[in-house]
C-alpha cells in the first residue's frame, strides 16, 4: 500500500527540503519506489536533485491545475528507484488562483489516486506556510514528518502546526496523523540544542525520532552539486544520520 | 523625514527576524526613534523583545483590518526609542481576508500615513513568503533589505526577489529601491560561507553591505530570554556586527 507523507513546518529554514531530499534518497536505497514532490515555488528540492530549470516544464502547478498527469510530471532522478515532480516560480501563483476553484484543497489528493500503485512512498516537500499549497499536501497525506531545528524559534511555532494538523484531520482527512518530528542541524557545542532536545522530547515524547541529524558542512554542499548528501558523500555524519532516519520510519511503519 | 524598510527574503531561516531585531535595536542605542511591525505570524520578532502572548491584543492583524490605530498598536519594549506593533497566529488568516478587501496591497501604507511625524525608522518583519502581508510591507516602503544566508539554498530565489521588488515598484511604489543585501549565518570555517559571498558581491556589487553578520551562538540564544543580542551580549561577534551594519545603513542614508 502507497504510503504519503508531508514534511511540513512553517518555520523558515529548519531543514524541511533536505530532509525530504534525504530520506526519500535513503528509501530509494533501500529498494523502495519513491516519488517526491515539490511544493515549495522556490524549487530547491527540485534543485537538490539537480533538475535543470528548462527540465520542469511539466511541475506540480501543471498538476494541481489539470494541465498534466502524475506520469507526465514525475521525471526519474539520478537516483535509482526516486523520481520528482519539480517546482517553479509559477506554483507562487497557485495559492491566490486556487481559492475560488473547486475542491481547492483536494487537487493533490485527485491526482494521485490514479498512481497508488506505482510508488511505495511518497514525500511532498512543502513551503515554510500554511497556505493552501501545504494545506493540499495535509488532505492528501497518511502523516506528517516535522523537521524541527534545535533554536529557540523554532520551538515557538510547533504547537500551531500540531493544532493545524488535528484540524485538518477533523475536516478533510481522517487519516492524517502526526508520523515523527525529527531534531535537525543539532550542535553539540552549543547549549541551546540539548535544552531544545530535552523540551521536545518531553513534551512530545516517542512522537521524536531517536535519531537526530547533527549540523554537518557536507549536507549544506551537496546541493550546489545537485545531489543529495547521501550520494554526495555517504560516510558523513548527516548522511548516517538520514540512513539511520529511514531505518527508524521503515521500523515505526511495520509496527503500524 | 520617517524612513521604512522592509525586511524580506521568501527563503526560510535566513536571518529576517534577528536582523531586524537587532538592527532597530540598534538603530534605537544611537538615538533614531524606531519602530517595528511583526508581519509573520510566527510573531518571533514579538518574541525577540520579550512581548508576552497576553500583551498582544492590538496588534498587526488589528492593524491591517482597521481595529484600531498605529498608536493603540505599538507597545514600548525594554529598548528606549524602540516600539513594536507586536504578531499572533491570527496573522495568518490575513492572507485569505486581503483577497477580496480594497485596496488590499495598500492597508499598511495607509496605517502609517497619520504617524509620520512619531518615528524616524520603520522596519518590517516579513514572513517567509512573497504572499499579501510581504506585498503590504513592500507598498509601504521605502527599500527593502534582503538577508542572505551564505547557503546554496539560499542563493536560488535572490533573483525572483529582486524581480518581485522590480514588479512592486513599477505597479505600486515607485519609491521602492533595494536598499541592500546583507550576508548573514557567515562561517568563516566553512569555504561554502566565501564562496556565496563571492557570487553575490560580483553580481550585486555595492547593493551588498561591507559589514558581514557571522554565525554566532550568543546570537541564537538571545530569542530565549526576550532580549535582542545586542542588550544580551553587546560584546559578541554578532552584535558587534549589527551595530556596524547599523552604522553602515546610517552611513548611506546620509549620502541619499
Ligand atoms: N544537517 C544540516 N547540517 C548543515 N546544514 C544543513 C543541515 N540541514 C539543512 N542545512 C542547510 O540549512 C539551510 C536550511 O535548510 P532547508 O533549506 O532544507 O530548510 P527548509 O525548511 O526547507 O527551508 P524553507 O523554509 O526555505 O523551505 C539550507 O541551506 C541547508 O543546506
Ligand atoms: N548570526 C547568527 N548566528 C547564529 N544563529 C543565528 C544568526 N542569525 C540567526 N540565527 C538563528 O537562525 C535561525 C533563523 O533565523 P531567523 O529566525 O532570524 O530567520 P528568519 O529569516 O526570520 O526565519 P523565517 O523565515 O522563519 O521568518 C534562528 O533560530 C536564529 O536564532
Ligand atoms: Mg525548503
Ligand atoms: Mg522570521
Amino acid at each position: 500500500k502507497m504510503r504519503v507523507f508531508s514534511v511540513a513546518n512553517q518555520k523558515g529554514g529548519v531543514g524541511k527540503t533536505t530532509t525530504t531530499v534525504n530520506l526519500a534518497t535513503s528509501l530509494a536505497a533501500v529498494g523502495k519506489k519513491v516519488l517526491v514532490i515539490d511544493l515549495d515555488p522556490q524549487g530547491n528540492a527540485s534543485t537538490g536533485f539537480g533538475i535543470n530549470r528548462a527540465d520542469r516544464d511539466n511541475g506540480a502547478y501543471e498538476l494541481l491545475f489539470k494541465e498534466c498527469t502524475l506520469d507526465e510530471a514525475a521525471i526519474q532522478t539520478k537516483v535509482p528507484n526516486l523520481s520528482i515532480v519539480a517546482s517553479t516560480v509559477d506554483l507562487s501563483g497557485a495559492e491566490i488562483e486556487l481559492i475560488d476553484a473547486k475542491k481547492r484543497e483536494a487537487r493533490l489528493k485527485q491526482a494521485l489516486e490514479k498512481s497508488k500503485e506505482k510508488y511505495d512512498y511518497v514525500l511532498f516537500d512543502c513551503p515554510p506556510s500554511l497556505n493552501l499549497l501545504t494545506l493540499n499536501a495535509l488532505v492528501a497525506s497518511d502523516g506528517v514528518i516535522v523537521p524541527l531545528q534545535c533554536e529557540f524559534y523554532a520551538l515557538e511555532g510547533v504547537s500551531h502546526l500540531i493544532k493545524t494538523i488535528e484540524r485538518v484531520k477533523a475536516s478533510f482527512n481522517p487519516d492524517l496523523e502526526l508520523q515523527g518530528i525529527v531534531l535537525t542541524m543539532y550542535d553539540a557545542r552549543n547549549n541551546l540544542s540539548q535544552q531544545v532536545e530535552d523540551d521536545v522530547r518531553a513534551h512530545f515524547k516517542d512522537k521524536v525520532y531517536k535519531t537526530i541529524i547533527p549540523r554537518n558542512v557536507r549536507v549544506s554542499e551537496a546541493p550546489s552539486f545537485g545531489l543529495p548528501a547521501i550520494v554526495y558523500d555517504m560516510r558523513c555524519r548527516g548522511s548516517q544520520a538520514y540512513i539511520q532516519l529511514a531505518k527508524e520510519l521503515l521500523k515505526r511503519e511495520r509496527e503500524f
